[in-house]
């Protein structure tokens, strides 16, 4: 409808009319909330928009802070953020009113140096909105927000500031699902499908399954802890302090003998490397220091066993071997057999109904990206590399475990389950480049494929079929005397230009392109309308590409 | 190109050999237009003459000794701003377009390419012991976001918006010398488009060690100018 903004609430038919309110001329809603979000004269809470004249005015209060009144025609976006009235974690992100402490008494403004002469300071804190007396957490103190009180004998006290529930995070928070937006050092968070201020290849399609939507903290990369790009620009990107559950993580069915995808769910004995070195326990310092142990709490580093605990390509281990500080392991891929693989490997085509196909395409015919195979989202199948070992379900390549007429994958458009891949059949008598066939060498490559109605260059070689010119005439025939006479260029002076019937030509190199007599008595000639060949085919070879990821 | 595979022939059109007059392959580039070539800036730090350098298309091995084959002369090169590793070369007359010589397409300006897509770097350079010396080479890459590429596992910090980094975590696949100022392409919506010149990398395909390309997107507008202007 073009009347929703991302980060605010909003309640047709109501207004707020705050003293301090500052008014703008705008042309949308988008405008509006662009003015409330770079307003500098106050803490913007929420702003008015009015439909039917486009007004617009935006304001330091909400319905929280200032009672909302009912207004024709108008509607009332309140920030999100600041409707909150509970916090996550430490509360870092709480930016509510509460402004009494847990035993009632009343906070002291953060700008005031009486009673208390506070040493955190809103000119030390910039972004921690240390305004008026509201409850702040702006240290990251443990019990939450916080305020110096009013009471000369109490120099500061906690609020009594609610935890927000259902927001809490297992191991480093790679299935937190939440709605924190604020990062530990109180920089709020990039939408990840904006590439401002900071751009970045975190594709939320590109990454269907790490839920990255509106501007929510997540871990789609196996870090530490869920994070986001920042909206401020000199910060790219900054961990979220996310509390953790206290309810058990969800059980995962461990693999214990062989590996699916990147065998994260690993949970094996494997202890050496592909180059036969053992691995070094996830415990010890030595050889090799780090701290994979404390950053990732709950990925089974037992022992010194292979694990994939960050989201690399396989499991892995640091080494008790000096000279290499970490290997990934030999853990056998579940389905692997000793049978030679027989399928047409490099070539991007399938045989028969593509069920030996193994290539490496993972786009849809339509151009939809093909979802892993290992993953559930956002289509929940059944078609997993452990259901179907031998269909080589790997990564998001396009297969064909169940005999279906050609390789298909499940999509990572959530609107569209599956489609068939974007490949063809493999020719069943080509001869292009097997040795068995016998090109000759001296052949030269064909200048532009006969027939093709565009041009390249000035079109010199054009031997489409357009007969009429770029002001809708129809084209004289070259061999034709009228309605215009000619000498210059006919079949017979010009025999190799292709000269033939009314077509389009541009038998005297003309550097505008190709050009015909017209049949309209006043106008001679004229130029003709020829795409240009480059601007309609480029990046898309005639010899399709192996495609080839091997070693 | 370290590992991956030959390529088919002249199925990456768009790839050009960049020698010296007297025919030593240095460098390679990508036609994006039939008079231009985008090439890193470092591949033309050998001359400011024009005339010290020639073009060839068109070809599959890099003595380039194949009937398809087309040679150009160089009449400009045009360096792009920031100190970016991306150049363009004018060639003195247009390649003729056809099933072996053919552009790529270009991205949108700032288009940044997701995480994890998969790509292709081509080349004629070192193959250090991997097969396929003198032969255009391929191989895939994914894709690494700079987030992860500049983490101290990977580059550290060394990787500047301007470029983008791809390969594999455990090595064996990569770019080399030789294949500097060569495409990284990707596909989409079943046309490849130019996201990467070759530009460096610390070694050959070691682990945790992608190769990494200057960034056409950052570049796209002044590419189009420069070529509209000259």
């Amino acid at each position: 409808s073009g009347t929703e903004v991302d980060g605010y609430t909003k309640t047709e038919g109501a207004q707020i009319l705050s003293l301090q309110r500052r008014q703008y001329s705008v042309n949308n809603v988008a405008e509006c909330a662009a003015k409330c979000d770079t307003e500098t004269s106050f803490t913007c809470r929420s702003f008015t928009y009015n439909q039917r004249d486009d007004g617009c005015w935006t304001a330091p209060d909400n319905s929280k802070t200032l009672m909302a009144q009912r207004g024709k025609s108008t509607m009332l976006y309140e920030k999100k953020v600041y409707l909150l009235e509970c916090t996550f974690g430490t509360g870092k992100q709480y930016r509510g009113t509460k402004s009494t402490t847990k035993t009632g008494k009343t906070c002291q403004r953060w700008d005031e140096r009486y009673p208390h002469t506070p040493n955190i300071t809103p000119e030390e804190y910039p972004r921690a909105e240390l305004e008026s007396n509201f409850c702040r957490n702006p240290d990251g103190a443990s019990e939450g927000p916080w305020c110096y009180t009013t009471d000369p004998d109490t120099r500061w006290e906690y609020c009594d500031v609610a935890i927000c529930p259902d927001e809490c995070m297992h191991c480093n928070g790679e299935d937190y699902r939440g709605r924190i937006s604020i990062t530990e050092d109180s920089y709020t968070c990039q939408r990840w499908d904006s590439q401002e201020p900071h751009s970045h290849g975190y594709d939320p399609h590109a990454f269907s399954d790490k839920d990255l939507v509106e501007n929510f903290c997540r871990n789609p990369d196996g870090e530490r802890r869920p994070w986001c790009f920042t909206t401020d620009p000199s910060k790219r990107w900054d961990y979220c302090d996310i509390p953790r559950c206290t309810t058990p993580p969800p059980t995962i069915a461990p693999e214990l003998t062989c590996i699916t995808g990147n065998g994260e769910t690993y949970r094996g004995t494997v202890a050496v490397t592909k180059s036969n070195k053992t691995c070094q326990s996830w415990s010890s310092q030595t050889p090799h220091q780090h701290y994979y142990l404390q950053m990732y709490t709950c990925k089974g580093l037992d022992e010194n066993y292979c694990r994939n605990p960050d989201n690399v390509a396989m499991p892995w281990c640091y080494t008790t071997d000096n000279a290499t500080r970490w290997e990934y392991c030999d853990v056998p891929r579940c389905g692997d057999t000793d049978e030679p693989v027989t399928h047409p490997e490099e070539e991007d085509c399938y045989e028969g109904d593509g069920s030996s196909y193994r290539g490496m395409t993972s786009e849809t015919i339509s151009g939809k990206k093909c979802q892993d195979w290992s993953a559930m989202i956002p289509h929940n199948h059944s078609y997993t590399p452990q259901n179907y070992p031998k269909a080589d379900l790997r990564m998001n390549l396009c297969r064909n475990p169940d005999g279906d007429e050609a390789p298909w994958c499940y999509t990572t458009d959530p609107s569209v389950r599956w489609e068939f891949c974007n490949l063809e059949q493999c020719p069943t008598n080509s001869t292009e480049e097997t040795p068995t066939a016998s090109p000759n060498p001296q052949t030269p490559s064909t200048a532009v494929p006969p027939h093709k109605d565009c041009k390249t260059g000035n079109g010199e070689t054009y031997r489409g079929p357009t007969s009429i010119t770029t002001k809708g005439v129809t084209c004289q025939a070259w061999s034709a005397q009228s309605p215009h006479q000619h000498k210059s260029f006919t079949p017979e002076t010009h025999p190799d230009k292709g000269l033939e019937g009314n077509s389009c030509r541009n038998p005297g190199n003309d550097a505008s392109g190709p050009w015909c007599y017209t049949t309209d008595n006043n106008t001679r000639w004229d130029y003709c309308h020829i795409p240009n060949c480059v601007d309609s085919k480029c990046g898309t070879p005639v010899a399709k590409p192996k495609r080839c990821f091997g070693r | 190109i370290v590992g991956g595979c030959v390529s088919k022939p002249h199925s990456w059109p768009w790839q050009i050999s960049l020698q010296t007059t007297w025919g030593f392959h240095f460098c390679g580039g990508s036609l994006i237009h039939p008079q231009w070539v985008l090439t890193a800036e470092h591949c033309i730090h050998k001359s400011e003459d024009p005339a010290y350098y020639k073009v060839l298309l068109g070809v599959h091995t890099k003595s380039g000794e194949e009937p398809s084959r087309q040679e150009r002369n160089v009449e400009k090169l045009m360096r792009a701003p920031n100190n970016a590793d991306i150049a363009l070369l004018k060639l003195q007359s247009p390649a003729m377009i056809n099933d072996k010589v053919l552009p790529v397409c270009l991205p949108e300006q700032d288009y940044i390419v997701p995480a994890r897509t998969e790509c292709y770097v081509t080349g004629w350079g070192q193959t250090r012991g991997t097969a396929g010396a003198g032969v255009l080479k391929e191989t895939g890459v994914p894709v690494i976001e700079n987030k992860i590429c500049n983490s101290p596992r990977y580059m550290n910090g060394e990787i500047k918006e301007d470029e983008l980094c791809a390969g594999v975590n455990e090595g064996g696949m990569d770019a080399c010398k030789g294949d500097s100022g060569g495409p990284l392409v990707c596909n989409s919506q079943n046309s490849y488009i130019l996201q990467g010149v070759t530009s460096w990398g610390a070694g050959c395909a070691a682990p945790m060690r992608p190769g990494i390309y200057a960034r056409v997107s950052t570049f796209a507008d002044w590419i189009n100018k420069t070529i509209e202007d000259n």
